[in-house]
């Protein structure tokens, strides 16, 4: 474990209470991307299934319980309490065309091809790109919540703090993982545009408002 | 291949 990996998770739990507590605060999940919040599920889910197999330490297992079950409670919260409140009309990416891509990828490139390498590597490939169903709602809606803002820039933020992460694992342990940093990278850049709005924009407190 | 990578990242 390091500093960069550490304040990734971080940042990544951050990100996750934040969405909860938007969606309980406000009893809506206006500006919410259901399909990115299932894509997530996916991500957990299929990565995760180690879990009762491959014990790494508490931090490790309390952190994956952590993102299985909010991403589940989320979409409950999504779906079934809120879901009046829920932008059918915005959230239309088409998640079919980025889960056979990333299907395909995961049969193809990956380091073993067993079951649980494999879903892991989808896993890795599908977490790339879950957010733009997300991105491509607030680019259609044309704005999002202040709190949604927060939400992205934690959830950005903490794969580009585990390309720190790897950096660091490669100079002083040798260790590097090339699908798991070429998918990280691929997934920070997805997300330049928007934080180049969140620091220009929401930093100055003025609304993350999208050109027209 | 080469040693298995061992999975301790989240």
């Amino acid at each position: 474990m390091n500093v960069f990996r550490l304040a990734g998770d971080l940042s990544h739990l951050l990100a996750i209470i934040i969405l909860l507590l938007k969606i309980w605060k406000t009893r809506s999940c206006a500006g919410i991307s259901g399909r990115s919040q299932i894509l997530f599920a996916l991500v957990y889910t299929t990565r995760y299934l180690d879990l009762f197999t491959n014990f790494i330490s508490l931090y490790n297992s309390v952190m994956k319980v952590f993102f299985i079950s909010t991403s589940c409670a989320t979409i409950y919260l999504m779906y079934v309490k809120f879901k009046a409140t829920y932008d059918h009309n915005h959230d239309t990416f088409r998640i079919g065309f980025l889960l056979i891509p990333v299907t395909i990828l995961g049969l193809l490139i990956n380091h073993d091809f067993t079951p649980l390498e494999v879903l892991w590597t989808f896993s890795i490939y599908l977490e790339s790109v879950a957010i733009l169903p997300q991105l491509f709602m607030v680019s259609k809606t044309g704005d999002a919540e202040t709190i949604t803002s927060h939400y992205l820039f934690c959830l950005g933020l903490y794969r580009a703090l585990y390309i720190f992460n790897w950096i660091y694992r490669y100079y002083f342990e040798g260790f590097y993982d090339l699908i798991a940093i070429v998918a990280g990278v691929v997934q920070t850049v997805l997300y330049c545009d928007f934080f180049y709005l969140y620091v220009t924009r929401v930093i100055k407190g003025k609304a993350l408002k999208l050109p027209a | 291949n080469e040693k298995k990578l061992k999975k301790d990242e989240l």
